[in-house]
Formats: structure tokens, sequence, C-alpha cells
């Protein structure tokens, strides 16, 4: 799964993500990824969300969706939404996923319960990136 | 507003050789995104739903990527493509599933957005809007990698040995070194 969130200088925000599923699937299975509020969510009022790991526990819990309702509702920032509805989502069905967030305000949200998960952005000129947890790496855009 | 561009190349137990092929996929994401977001010359800065799509349609064409091109397979050896992209304004969304052989289900997702009163496509309909609006149907099994194909020999010998597959992997670990059938 692939995935991408952007804020613009107007303060619009779209998210995107594409993907083939996960290997062995049954022919006919449907993901996470195209459903709204699971695989991909974006409002300029709450911010984007694209998530990728486990798509049949995704979409159960919801993990877009719970992410824009703890920042709404919980006011929480994107990187603390992301990491705890992650870490819910693990610890009450046990399949394993990530997300990347932008909030209203252009503060990001990276979190992930798999192994690993590859992530980067770019900003003020810079790209930073990484794919294991406490790892990040830097160089110029 | 600062703009920014933000990728995930995908989660799950991913192989140290697989690392440094996405690692250098989602920078060229980026370098192709942000040129929609930050004007460069002579071209005026585009939108975040310009730059999401541009991000992602470079990954779906590397094979490092489960998407597009290097996606999984199903148990009948198919590729099944799906994707959704939005946009924050008027929550206006082009969702897709159970494509194939077509390079950007991105793209279509966003000619759904684009050019139907619906959001949601899937299957024979949506492969027969993708054709008619212009999208290229590859030659079958075009998609394929032999990673693909590895991974999914390796997810059939699980099964075949009773190991539990539920979490299947959602990452091509091919060659993954140890067998452990590693959650999502």
């Amino acid at each position: 799964t692939v995935g991408a969130v952007a804020i613009d200088r107007n303060g619009n925000i779209a998210a995107a993500t594409s993907t083939g599923g996960i290997t062995g699937k049954v022919s006919g299975r449907i993901g996470d990824t195209p459903l709204l509020g699971c695989g991909t969510y974006a409002d300029n009022l709450l911010g984007g969300v694209s998530t990728t790991g486990h798509g049949e526990t995704i979409m159960r819990f919801n993990l877009a969706q719970k992410i824009m309702g703890k920042i709404r509702y919980e006011k929480k920032t994107a990187q603390v939404a992301t990491e705890e509805a992650c870490k819910e989502m693990t610890g009450r069905l046990i399949g394993t996923g990530g997300a990347i967030t932008i909030d209203p305000q252009g503060q990001l949200g990276i979190y992930w319960t798999s192994q690993r998960m590859g992530w980067a952005y770019v900003k003020s000129g810079e790209i930073f990136y990484g794919i294991d947890h406490g790892k990040q790496l830097k160089e110029p855009l | 507003m600062e703009p920014i561009l933000i990728v995930h190349g995908g989660a799950g137990n991913i192989t140290d050789a697989r690392c440094p092929g996405k690692l250098n996929g989602m920078k060229q994401a980026l370098r192709a995104g942000i040129k929609h977001l930050i004007p460069t010359e002579g071209l005026s800065a585009g939108s975040a739903l310009d730059a999401v799509e541009a991000a992602v349609c470079i990954m779906e064409c590397d094979e490092n990527f489960n998407a597009g091109y290097g996606a999984c397979l199903n148990l009948e050896e198919k590729v099944e493509l799906e994707a959704s992209i939005m946009e924050g304004g008027e929550l206006k969304a082009g969702c897709v599933t159970l494509l194939h052989d077509i390079m950007h289900p991105i793209s279509v997702a966003r000619c759904v957005m684009q050019n139907t009163k619906h959001t949601f496509l899937g299957g024979v309909a949506a492969q027969k809007f993708a054709l008619e609006h212009g999208f290229e149907q590859l030659p079958e099994d075009s998609l394929i990698t032999e990673d693909a194909r590895l991974a999914l020999k390796e997810f059939k010998e699980c099964q075949a040995k009773g190991l539990d597959t539920t979490f299947a992997r959602t990452e091509l670990d091919a060659n993954q070194k140890s067998n452990e059938q590693g959650p999502s």
C-alpha cells in the first residue's frame, strides 16, 4: 500500500491511498484502502489521513476516522491522535497497521504498530524519512 | 500556511532487502508531488489534490511498493487493485476497487470523483469506466513481479503447513530471512 497526504498554502488538505491488497487474498476481497474513513480521509477542518497495514483490521476499526475524531473531539495533536488510534486498534483487534496524518495547522502524525512502515515528508526544502521505529533520516530536497 | 507533503510506502514485516528501494521510491514521490505545492519557474502552484495524486502515481509505477506495478497477488495469482482520494474542502472523494491491469488506480479514483455523480465504483463497471475515460488496459498480468509471485508461493506453503495466515503479509517479503509469519 502507498499513500500521500498534503496541505497547500491555502490550507486545503487532500489524501490519497492505493494498494494491491494483501498476499493470498480471496478474489473479490476488498480492503480498507478504498473505504473512506478507513484507508483515506480528508477534511480541511480536521486534517487528512492515509493508512496502511492489515486491511480487515483497519476497516473494522475505522482507523482514519478514529484519528480524525481524536483531533476533533479530544483536541489531540496529529501525532498523539495517530499514535493512540493505532495502538488502540492493535490492542483491540491484534492486527497491525500504520497511518500518516496532517492536521489543519500543518502538524504531522506518523505512527505504526507493524514491524516497519516506510514514511517520508518534505518541509522547508528538506526531506525527512524513515522505516524503523525511532530512526529518522534527513537530506536536502 | 507552509505547504507540506507526506507519504507512506506501506507497513508490515518489511525485509531489510526491501528497505532501500522503498526509501528511494518515497523520496522520488515527494520530489514529484511537492512541485504541485510550491510554484517553480513558469509553473503556478497546483493543489494538494494534484500533489497527492502525483506522489502516489510515482509509487504505483515502482515495483518496490504494493500498488500498481508490484502489487500483491490474490489466491488466483491475479492483481486486484483499489484506491481512494479525497479533498478536504467540499469532502469530495473518488474510490475504486477490483481493477486489474491498470497502472494508476489513484487517477481512476480521481476521475470517478470529477466525472461522475458517484463516489465509489467497483469491479467490471469500474474497469469499463476507466477504459472509457482513456486509461490504458495493460497486457494481462503485466503488473505482476517475481517478488509478488514468490510472496504468494510462500503464503501458500504456509497455508499448506497449517500456519495461521490470518494476518497475511501486507508487504511483499518473499526474501524474508526467517519464515515467521509476521502479523499484517
